[in-house]
């Protein structure tokens, strides 16, 4: 099992070599540029490919399709997980249109929110729910994952709703700590990391 | 310098504490115990935190208001940084309304949009001004930095917009590569870190 750290520097390495496939650049990449590009060590970055099952060779390094295939197996990108998205306000929205995540295995199969002038509508060609169908449709559809991007004063009762429903993974934008029981996975979403970064960054410039 | 991984890993011990601080945790954590949640090594935890000036007590441990101040300190949320954002749609007006940024420095003093059915409206509190006003306000402000949260066929166009107006950085949503020079520096968002991680847990349990 890789932990949350390895799975972060994998995706960086994703990111990485995605980038560079679109730039139509070389079908390899060396472990040793892979560091340069993110500062980091070179040993660790292989390491981090060996303990997915990818080698490179000598003088040609790691070819950038069976590296962007091994991480998407590993991580679990090729199989398609059924979610749904509670609460379609901006970001709920924002994610719902969003075609991006599909490369992931996001599967959005329902919408819902509490709102009735919401209910009916479609958002990225999927219908919006509202919270009475919750249970059923999640049961039904055996979902995998909730996306809750409501206000925080919702989250933990629909985080009841939704494990009482079966769900197995519950990924949380909203600012408030769920409780739940220990077989539900609960990823609770900052983005604030990107703008850590940016703070850093502009600190070390003199941005003031 | 700090490079990236060390960063992220700083805001992993941020949230972390600031969990513990939240449900009324004692006033002390140590290294064992953030290792231990986290699934990293020790050793690492303590040489990040002493990379960052802070020292635990025998026993005792590292108080989790010196270690918050020192992150906080050292990625610069203590000062404000003064921002745009760019698309005040779906994602930029998550991000306008959310007062969870401004703890980590975010000060959004406009917003934009190309679309005159969104200019003179306001956000958060805050006015969408017309493309044609951005040259001027990035100037007149001395914006630092510029959230991009527009359709991707725009982002490219935008960036030199804001590069030549004398932006610092760039916090770029939009699925498109962006070409600046070395001197400005743009984080790329995926916000898929995090789905990463819960497509990886749910095929580790074999959620199919
Ligand atoms: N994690 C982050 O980095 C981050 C960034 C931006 C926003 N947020 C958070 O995301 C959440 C959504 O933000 P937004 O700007 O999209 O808000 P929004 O007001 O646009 O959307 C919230 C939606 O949730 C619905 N809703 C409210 N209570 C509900 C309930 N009990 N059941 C079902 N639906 C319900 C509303 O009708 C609305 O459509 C907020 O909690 C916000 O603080 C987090
Ligand atoms: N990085 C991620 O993880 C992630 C997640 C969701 C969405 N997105 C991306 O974020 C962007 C915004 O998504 P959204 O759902 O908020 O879209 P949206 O359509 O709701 O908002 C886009 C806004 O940009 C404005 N706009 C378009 N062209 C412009 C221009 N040239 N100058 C100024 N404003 C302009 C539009 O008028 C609109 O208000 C898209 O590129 C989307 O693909 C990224």
């Amino acid at each position: 099992t890789l932990n949350q750290l390895v799975v972060e520097r994998l995706m960086h390495y994703y990111h990485l070599v995605a980038d560079q496939i679109e730039s139509h650049a070389s079908g390899h990449v060396s472990s040793a540029q892979i560091a340069q590009l993110l500062e980091m060590d070179d040993t660790l970055v292989r390491k981090d490919l060996a303990a997915i099952g990818v080698r490179g060779r000598p003088r040609v390094g790691f070819s950038t399709a069976e590296l962007m295939g091994a991480i998407r197996e590993t991580l679990g990108f090729n199989e398609r997980y059924r979610s749904i998205i509670i609460g379609a306000g901006r970001l709920g929205g924002a994610i719902a249109s969003y075609g991006g995540f599909g490369k992931y295995g996001l599967d959005i199969v329902a919408l819902f929110d509490s709102d009735p002038a919401r209910v009916g509508q479609t958002l990225g060609g999927v219908a919006i729910h509202p919270i009475e169908s919750l249970n059923a449709i999640v049961r039904e559809h055996r979902v995998h994952l909730a996306v809750l991007t409501v206000p925080a004063d919702a989250a933990q009762g629909l985080a009841e709703l939704l494990v009482g429903a079966g769900i197995q993974a519950i990924w949380n934008f909203a600012p408030r700590s769920l409780v739940v029981p220990s077989n539900v996975f609960v990823r609770h979403e900052h983005i604030s990391v990107g703008l850590a970064e940016l703070a850093y960054y502009l600190k070390r410039s003199g941005a003031r």
